[in-house]
Formats: C-alpha cells, sequence, structure tokens
C-alpha cells in the first residue's frame, strides 16, 4: 500500500515539477517532540527509471508525520504551539552555532542536540546572526524530537538600530537575500523537527523581505482543504 | 564504470593563498597542477571547512580559541580581502556511462567563488546560504579531473573598532553572511569571516532524469486517522529525447531491530 508508481513523459532537455497523488495513510506513526511520545520516522524513497535506460536518479529522506502549528496567544501575546493537535509547553535551548571557525561535524551535531533532548528540551532556536543550520542538525533534531526556530540572517544590532542607526534597509541586495532564503527553505523544508521560520532575531526585515518571506512561507491553499472520507 | 548516486568530496584537498600562487585556475587545472613540498606554498585543506581552519590545521596560526591567540590572527580589515583569499584544490576520478550526466554541488561557500575544472571556468554567484550544481558532464576527463576553487571573502567584511561591540561596525550586514563573525558579546571576531567552502561538496551521478529538490508535505483529518502524503518534485531531463520515465515512491516506517514495514 505504500508503494506508488506514475508514469511522466519529460521532453528533451525538459524541466517540469511533478506533483503525485497523494498517499493516503490509516493510523499513520506520528512524529512527537521528546517528551511528548515517539519520534515515528518513515523512510521516503523515490526512484525514477527511464524506459531503456533503468533507474536514473533516486532519492531518499527519513521523513515524519506530524502537524505543527501556532499562533499568537491574544491574552498573553505569546506564541502558543501545538502538535498533532495537543498543546505543547516549549521548553527551548538558544543555539548559535556548534563551531566559530565552523568545524562541523555529526559527531559534534548528534552530542549537541542529545544534550538538549536529555536537558528535557523540545525546542531549539537558532539565533539570526548564526547560520541557517545544516541538514545534518536538522536530522538529529528529527531523531531526538528538538523542534527548531529558525531565524533568517537579520539582527536587531546590525540591521536597523543603534546610533547612527546601521543597515536601515538591511543587506544590500534584497534579491539575493530572498534567493537565499528560497533556497535554504527548500534545503530543509523536509525534516518534520522544523517548526517555525522567524525573519530576523530582535528585529522585522525590511517591508519587502518580510513580505516576501510571508508569501512565500504561508501554508499553500492545496494543503488547507478537507479531503471527504 | 559508476554508481547512480553521490560522493562527497571530503578528502585530498589542497589550499593555498590566493597572492602566493602565480597561475590561474586554468593553469592549474591542466598544466601546472600544485603539489606538496618544502618550497611549495600549498597546504593540506580541510573541506568542508574556512580559510582559518585549514591554517589553523597546518599550525599557521594559533587556535583562536585559546587564551588571546585570536590577537595573534590578523584581522581582514588590516590585511584586506586579497589575503584571505584562498586557492582550493582536489583531483578525482569519475568514469561516467554513455546516457548518465554528472554535477558537481557546492552546498554552501562563503561568500563568492570561481570554480576551474580541467580548465573550464565557472562562476559562483554572492551569498554564503545558497547552493551550487554544475552540470560538469561534458568537461570530465575519463582518468583524473582537477578541480580548483578559488574563494572570496564577503564583500563587507567590516573593521572592529577599538571597543568591540555587537557585529562590529555592522558593516557585514551589507551582505547575505552570518552576522557574528564581526564579533559579539559571546564571541571574538572571526579574522577571515569564515571564508571558505564551509559545507558539502559533492559529485551526483545520474541517467538521464534527475530529482531535484522534492518537498513532502502531510495533512490529517478524522483526528488523525486519516492522513495523506503529498509529494512534489521537479524532474529534469538531460538527454535530447523525450524520456518515458516511471516515478516510484516507497514509503517504508524502520521498526524495531531494522525490520522495516513496506
Amino acid at each position: 500500500e505504500h508503494v506508488h508508481t506514475e508514469n511522466v513523459i519529460i521532453p528533451a532537455k525538459g524541466h517540469i515539477q511533478h506533483t503525485f497523488n497523494q498517499l493516503f495513510f490509516y493510523k499513520p506513526e506520528l512524529w512527537w517532540p521528546n517528551g511528548m511520545g515517539k519520534q515515528n520516522l518513515y523512510n521516503i524513497l523515490i526512484t525514477v527509471v527511464v524506459k531503456e535506460f533503468g533507474e536514473s536518479d533516486s532519492w531518499m529522506q527519513p521523513f515524519g508525520f506530524r502537524k505543527i502549528e501556532s499562533d499568537i496567544d491574544s491574552v498573553t501575546g505569546g506564541r502558543l504551539f501545538k502538535i498533532n493537535g495537543e498543546p505543547i509547553f516549549i521548553r527551548g535551548g538558544n543555539w548559535i552555532l556548534s563551531d566559530g571557525l565552523l568545524r562541523l561535524s555529526k559527531e559534534r551535531y548528534r552530542t549537541d542536540i542529545k544534550f538538549h533532548a536529555d536537558m528535557n528540551m523540545n525546542m531549539i532556536r537558532c539565533w539570526g546572526g548564526g547560520l541557517a543550520e545544516r541538514p545534518d542538525f536538522y536530522h538529529f533534531c528529527d531523531i531526538y524530537g528538538l523542534l527548531v526556530w529558525q531565524e533568517f540572517w537579520i539582527t536587531g544590532d546590525v540591521d536597523g538600530r543603534g546610533v547612527p542607526v546601521s543597515n536601515p534597509n538591511g543587506p544590500l541586495d534584497h534579491d539575493l537575500f530572498m534567493l537565499c532564503a528560497r533556497d535554504t527553505v527548500k534545503l530543509l523544508r523536509n525534516h518534520p523537527s522544523l517548526a517555525l521560520w522567524v525573519g530576523g532575531n530582535e528585529q522585522v526585515p525590511p517591508k519587502d523581505i518580510n513580505e516576501a518571506l510571508q508569501q512565500d512561507l504561508r501554508l499553500h491553499p492545496y494543503f488547507i482543504t478537507q479531503f471527504l472520507s | 564504470m559508476t554508481e547512480i548516486g553521490k560522493t562527497v568530496l571530503d578528502s585530498g584537498w589542497l589550499a593555498a593563498r590566493s597572492t602566493e600562487v602565480n597561475d590561474d585556475g586554468v593553469k592549474l587545472t591542466t598544466t601546472n597542477p600544485p603539489t606538496l613540498g618544502p618550497q611549495s606554498r600549498w597546504m593540506e585543506a580541510v573541506v568542508p571547512g574556512t580559510v582559518l581552519g585549514t591554517l589553523v590545521k597546518n599550525k599557521s596560526i594559533p587556535d583562536p580559541f585559546y587564551g588571546l591567540e585570536n590577537e595573534a590572527i590578523i584581522d581582514i580589515a588590516d590585511s584586506g580581502r586579497d589575503y584571505y583569499t584562498f586557492w582550493f584544490y582536489k583531483t578525482f576520478q569519475c568514469k561516467r556511462l554513455l546516457n548518465q550526466y554528472v554535477h558537481l554541488n557546492f552546498r554552501a561557500i562563503n561568500y563568492s567563488a570561481e570554480v576551474y575544472l580541467n580548465g573550464h571556468k565557472t562562476v559562483l554567484p554572492k551569498g554564503m546560504f545558497r547552493r551550487h550544481t554544475l552540470d560538469v558532464t561534458d568537461i570530465l576527463h575519463p582518468e583524473k579531473n582537477l578541480l580548483a576553487v578559488i574563494v572570496h571573502p564577503p564583500d563587507h567584511p567590516g573593521t572592529i573598532p577599538a571597543e568591540g561591540g555587537q557585529g562590529g561596525d555592522h558593516e557585514i550586514g551589507k551582505d547575505v553572511a552570518a552576522q557574528y563573525v564581526e564579533g559579539w558579546d559571546w564571541i571574538c571576531p572571526i579574522r577571515d569571516r569564515n571564508t571558505g567552502i564551509w559545507d558539502e561538496v559533492s559529485l551526483t551521478v545520474t541517467g538521464p532524469v534527475r530529482i531535484i529538490d522534492p518537498h513532502l508535505v502531510s495533512t490529517f483529518f478524522d483526528n488523525y486517522k486519516r492522513a495523506y502524503l503529498h509529494v512534489t518534485a521537479e524532474l529534469e531531463n538531460k538527454s535530447s529525447w523525450n524520456a518515458d520515465c516511471s516515478v516510484n515512491i516507497q514509503v517504508t516506517a524502520e521498526l524495531e531491530d531494522g525490520v522495516c514495514l513496506v
């Protein structure tokens, strides 16, 4: 029931975007954050086989079935999170980066992230003055159940504050910022631990960037429709 | 024959300061490839990694994390950008078959670069947080391939004021790069502003059709009893004929002790 094949014809030198018919699952094992349940992961394997050639490419990703919602609470002004419909009390840690000279390693990521889980935390906030963290970071957050709050590269200290105000309009090249943001989203978007994209640290990005990010990162209407049983 | 799939290029790299290398990228990757040696300016490099990471590994500079050693390393504001503009070099083999295609992938470079492969040049545009993928199928050699990458620091590395402060003089904020590198209350300034090939480099071999950036989304109904997995992927046909494909999705749940449920 979980092997699905579709036939596609791609024109010469063609580049297409193909959306598969959705796959139905009855009561899948859900992915839960640390302390709320198991971090169930499924391996999603996509292969493309070309007639008269054979297997042409394949791609694999550990994937967690989960629904993450968050809204601003009108009473407290704080952000409330729900995972799979269940409210969660966020116990989070601040994360800048693994090593100042970017000597990044899987072992270090695993150790640091497991440490956060052992401290009974369920979220890590990646500060905007650091990195868009790497797939290895997210992989271990998927495994240990750490939700990730990932900020883009804007900080209150460097952008739009101070005397005199520095970088009032953020980086010089807004198109470059958006290109990097979009590519980063594509790199990280399949990780179940990714809970929230945030414009920057203590600062709202310049208006055009902020609106473009909000537009690009809204939940696509396609996924809001209620399928009838 | 090269299997379909990804090969990570994370060993056997060399590096040298650009101001100490007389050859250009075409010569380095054709007639005059670099070699190590007592007289050579080339050193073993750390890739993925930054210029400082390589210099620390070779003990050309002290490790800035100990004591006041960071003060002993010249800052880019004083040395100029060329001082931290570095060449990274490597050879590799990749025997591809007919109708196979090879791409060279950089998952992140800080801040801009030019890539030379067997004498062919490609410019990698600016930006610390973007991937670069080059189709190198037609410029590969059957035996040894020579790859050289010259990496330039961020355009606005800034100057660290005497009093320090969060983000130094904030110039780094003009670029799309990590801002902590000008120093913060928790870290001293990073002297090369993290210039380098700081994330994974890989070669991917595919057939005529390759899969790009699939997107997986799950939706839930009836109190999570009913779930749907939505998959979208870009598919690129590199060949000059129509490709009649079958695309398969297989979902396996890993149970305990390595037992898989399909």
